[in-house]
């Protein structure tokens, strides 16, 4: 099976 | 896009951020507004709003800890009380 990413992947958050 | 003065009015920014380059949000967003951080004192920043820059510096192609690093050197140093922030309500592919 082939699998295509399509989106990007999340971010992290950060506190600033 | 508007600029916003953030004064150091706080101990701390007070703001949250996701994204950067090579995420699903290229330019950092903001997600949360702390209440009693200078960001929250200064009452211009809202939660949506995605940051171009920060004291004039472009934070286009920064991943998220670069970006997330620039911001809290601005914040420190003691070169200015103050923090600019370059943001926009729309999520432009820049």
């Amino acid at each position: 099976v082939r699998e295509k990413r399509l989106t990007l992947p999340p971010s992290e958050i950060t506190m600033l | 896009a508007t600029l916003v003065r953030v004064a150091k009015t706080a101990s701390t920014l007070g703001i949250a951020i996701e994204g950067g380059a090579n995420t699903r949000q290229p330019l950092p967003r903001i997600v949360t507004i702390q209440r009693g951080g200078s960001a929250h004192n200064c009452g211009q920043l809202k939660v949506g709003q995605i940051i171009l820059e920060v004291n004039g510096v472009s934070l286009r192609g920064r991943e998220h800890r670069d970006a997330a690093r620039l911001i809290a050197e601005a914040f420190k140093t003691k070169d200015r009380d103050y923090v600019d922030f370059l943001v926009t309500e729309f999520n432009v592919a820049l």
